[in-house]
């Protein structure tokens, strides 16, 4: 859940840009 | 947009022994509001589920690798269908005050998915609790009986009570955040804020006249 | 330049240094301090400094370090090399400061902006000189936004030292040049070593000068541009250049402070009568504090 609103439905390159860490 | 995200019991993904018999969505009247509110059945209808959402603003999700804008949560959460019931009940009382079958009480233009309420077998069995009843024959025939109701919805307010209780839910007077924890009690929180609050839940299920009616009970 | 540890975290903040000379500990010394990468929008901006001896100022111009603007790259790489040899007498550290850096610097909710992040960084440079036991007397700064209030700035803060803001400090001061030098030097090897930290295909560094009014560069960003995360690490999202791309090109996206500015001007051209009357949600009886408190509500429908 992100703590922002993006305007947009579709494809984002998630693994390229996001490292989840705990 | 035709995805959402939703926190459910596992048991409601479990594909239907017959096709059309799966978990759906539905609308039915919100037994407080009188107005049209977002609820789930479970295979075959056997239980209700009322669907809370989870909506502050500027969120979305990351779901693998897309986005969804509808930054919302929905959480389905097992409910007592007696309590949407109760609701034509009471309207029939206030209508036609006679003993009326179940299924021509439960009739609703509006949302016309209430008569699936009588599937619920549970609260079809539980009517006893908010009725009075007459057989003739082999058919059942009911009426609302308010003290009935009453000693009924006083046993969820002290149900929700030991809830609150074991839940550790501030129902005190001071606002605090659900995620911090007091290193000592609060010791002003008495019996009677236990059962304010509860009475308060309890009410998001009921009318308001009945409402009242269960605060002074 | 050895910039392993920058190299490993290129998204935050880096100190690099020489050990301090010995005789910087105990003769009175001038420092100089300079930047690189002030303009670009890719890359780090670098701050050094730089400090000897004032007995060894002479020595310091006789290296004519003071044209090391028009060197070339390899130039300044040599001259670096040789003021590194002299660690009998001349210190050098550098700041690294990411675009990652700049960027949430520049753009978070409590205005700081470039140039206060350069004083910062100047200042902190010179705590570190001191803390690290070399006497320092003089200190001499290229200007960062007006001079006057800048060099009141710095003798504030270093009320025992004699510091001295101009413009071109690094053409008049020889300390200062070698200082442009090391900054120099280090931003070069930064951009030319930098590992994206994004697992981008085919990225190339072929970016022109990277200014922002270099139409390769513009050409690069608009090609490295992700609609959703915007662009790499390596762009400096605050610059004006990398944010036009972004609204024309990357998709809208809001933020929690985002309305603040809208709401303010959106109420400006509100009637007054509509804060009075009364709307079909507050004519609802409002939920429970436990769903209220939570950000709960009924679901009407998806």
């Amino acid at each position: 859940l992100l703590p922002c609103e993006i305007q947009y439905n579709g494809h984002a390159a998630v693994d390229k840009y996001f490292i989840p860490t705990i | 947009p035709d995805q959402w995200v939703l926190i459910a019991r596992d048991s409601l993904l479990e594909l239907p022994k017959k096709p059309g018999d799966g978990t759906f969505f539905t609308r039915l009247r919100n037994p407080s509001t009188g107005e049209g509110a977002l609820f789930l059945f479970s295979s075959c209808a056997q239980q209700l589920f009322e669907i809370k959402v989870f909506n502050e603003d500027y969120h979305s999700w990351f779901i693998g690798q897309t986005v969804q804008h509808d930054g919302r949560l929905f959480f389905a959460t097992p409910m007592d269908a007696l309590f949407l019931i109760l609701y034509y009940l009471i309207k029939a009382e206030k209508e036609q005050g006679k003993f009326q079958p179940v299924d021509q009480v439960i009739v609703d233009e509006e949302f016309p998915s209430s008569h699936i309420l009588l599937q619920c077998t549970q609260a079809v069995q539980s009517l006893h609790h908010v009725t009075e009843e007459k057989e003739i024959g082999s058919k059942k025939f009911y009426k609302y009986n308010k003290e009935k109701t009453l000693k009924w919805l006083k046993k969820k307010v002290v149900q929700t009570v030991k809830a609150l209780k074991t839940n550790n839910v501030c129902v005190g007077s001071a606002v605090q955040s659900s995620t911090f924890i007091r290193s000592r009690q609060i010791l002003d929180v008495t019996e009677e804020d236990y059962t304010r609050y509860a009475h308060g839940l309890i009410s998001e299920y009921i009318p308001e006249d009945l409402s009242a009616d269960l605060l002074k009970y | 330049m050895e910039l392993a540890p920058f190299e490993q975290k290129n998204w935050g903040s880096s100190r690099l240094s020489s050990p301090v000379p010995p005789l910087c500990r105990t003769q009175q010394c001038c420092l100089g301090i300079d930047e690189a990468g002030r303009g670009p929008v890719l890359g780090p901006m670098v701050y050094g400094i730089c400090f000897c001896p004032l007995s060894k100022k002479q020595d310091l111009e006789e290296l004519k370090v003071a044209d090391s603007k028009t060197l070339s790259e390899a130039e300044r790489e040599r001259l670096f090399e040789k003021l590194d040899s002299l660690k009998e007498y001349l210190g050098w550290a550098l700041q690294i400061l990411s675009p990652n850096v700049i960027s949430t610097s520049m753009q978070q909710r409590v205005k700081y902006n470039l140039n206060a992040l350069s004083h910062d960084t100047a200042i902190a440079l010179i705590q570190y000189a001191l803390d690290s036991g070399v006497q320092l007397r003089e200190v001499f700064v290229d200007t960062v936004g007006p001079a006057e209030k800048y060099q009141e700035k710095l003798q504030e803060r270093f009320p025992e030292l004699e510091v001295t803001v101009k413009p071109k400090a690094d053409a008049l001061f020889p300390i200062v040049s070698a200082a442009s030098i090391c900054a120099k030097v280090a931003r070069d090897y930064a951009v030319k070593h930098w590992k994206f930290l994004e697992d981008l295909e085919d990225v190339n560094l072929d970016y022109g000068s990277g200014y922002p009014n270099d139409p390769k560069t513009k050409e690069w960003l608009a090609k490295n541009l992700d609609p959703v995360f915007g662009y790499p690490q390596f762009v400096r999202f605050s610059w004006s250049t990398a944010q036009s791309i972004l609204d024309s090109r990357a998709v809208p996206i809001r933020w929690d402070d985002s309305d603040g500015h809208e709401k303010a001007s959106s109420k400006g051209s509100q009637s007054m009568l509509a804060f009075f009357g009364l709307k079909k949600d507050d004519m609802r009886r409002p939920a429970h504090r436990f769903f209220q408190e939570r950000k709960l509500e009924t679901a009407r429908d998806l």
